[in-house]
């Protein structure tokens, strides 16, 4: 399902260049549950972006579901992205003006799909939002943002979902059920791909992998 | 030091109310290091914003060095605030278009400090960014914004430290060493304020209060 061989990707600020990844391959197979570690600024974050189709490297190749996604062009790897990933991102990226409801719907309209609305409050209601779905981000804590992100992720039903530091927002019981529901994903058949800090969110995976300097220096 | 009687904050919400703090008393003594925990959603960085001087209660008392600051105007609030407080906000809050070195000495110009070039380098290089200063924010990964704003709220050497959830997006060792930061900073006679779901963290707290429903349950 995901191929990554080689990926590099740098940044030049005036003289000095930042390599964010040094050279990463990856393979993933259908249905794995991976957990991704590292230092901060290590290059998970800069990782799942290519992995999820936000982001091009500058050298490697990257197969998805067959295609090689690393040179298509913004718009086909927009489809690409739409079709088959669900992304919870580091910072959220709600969108301010949204609600909860709203924001959660939109990956649903964009696609075209029926009953959005309804699906995006079941969706909420997973994650324990129910009573404030018609909050805008701004009228939401830290947690219940992180939460109105997972469950945008969720509600198109992906094939791949990337989780960038899903739970660092969320008390140990918050946790422990956002955990759960990716683990029923999972045994529905998805593939799930956590970055995470938490030693306990990482023992939930069968898979980990540890990013060092933009290298991926073990495997287990 | 901090005395804060029966704080309520509520919102509206069309016709439901939201009750974000349901009548909180805190003491806090010169020099206390003091763990703040709770559920997501429970009042933690509603009771922090107004602990900081950047939000008003609807009502109860809030006296701060001495002084009743619940109802002063805006801009005495924020000469209080800048006075006394050092904040890290759950969201770092940084401004975007400047570098960290940037952003970091800002507080030190408000104050119209001397040396705050120099003084933010040596907070950032506290925190482990030396080789990051001149990035953007948007140039940063999660955890380097998270150190920058951590560095920001340190650099004027305040009397009241207040971290809203400081090592969410830090790895363990990362956060180990803002919390020795933050352990040195209170044996200098600073009074330190940290909202956590870590037990871990909090457990470096000589005292721990939790949160829940907007009201206080515990005190350890
Ligand atoms: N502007 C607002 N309008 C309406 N409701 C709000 C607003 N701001 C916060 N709330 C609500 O108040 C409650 C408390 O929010 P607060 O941010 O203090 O929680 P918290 O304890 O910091 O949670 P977390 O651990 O998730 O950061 C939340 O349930 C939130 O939905
Ligand atoms: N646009 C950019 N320009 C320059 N440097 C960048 C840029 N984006 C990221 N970086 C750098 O690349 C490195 C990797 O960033 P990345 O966000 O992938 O780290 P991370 O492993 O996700 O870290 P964290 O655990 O803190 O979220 C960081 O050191 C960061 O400073
Ligand atoms: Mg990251
Ligand atoms: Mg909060």
């Amino acid at each position: 399902m995901i191929k990554a061989e080689a990926l590099v990707k740098t940044y030049k600020m005036g003289r000095s260049i930042v390599r964010a990844l040094d050279g990463v391959s990856l393979e993933v197979r259908d249905g794995e549950m991976l957990a991704i570690m590292g230092p901060s600024g290590s290059g998970k974050s800069t990782l799942m972006h290519i992995l999820g189709c936000l982001d091009r490297p500058d050298s490697g190749t990257y197969f998805l579901a067959g295609r090689d996604v690393s040179r298509l062009p913004s718009n086909q790897l927009a489809e690409m992205r739409n079709r088959h990933i669900g992304f919870v991102f580091q910072t959220f990226n709600l969108i301010p003006r949204l609600s909860a409801l709203e924001n959660v719907e939109l990956p649903l309209l964009y696609g075209g799909a029926r009953r959005a609305k309804e699906k995006a409050k079941a969706a909420l209601a997973s994650v324990g939002l129910s009573d404030r779905i018609h909050h805008e981000p701004n009228q939401l804590s830290g947690g219940e943002r992180q939460r109105v992100a997972i469950a945008r992720a969720i509600v198109t039903e992906p094939a791949v979902i990337l989780a960038d530091e899903p739970t660092g927002n969320l008390d140990s019981k918050a946790g422990e059920e956002i955990i759960k529901i990716f683990t029923e994903l999972n045994a529905q058949g998805r593939t799930i791909i956590i970055v995470t800090h938490e030693p306990d969110i990482a023992s939930c995976c069968k898979r980990q992998i540890l990013l060092k300097d933009g290298r991926k220096v073990k495997e287990s």
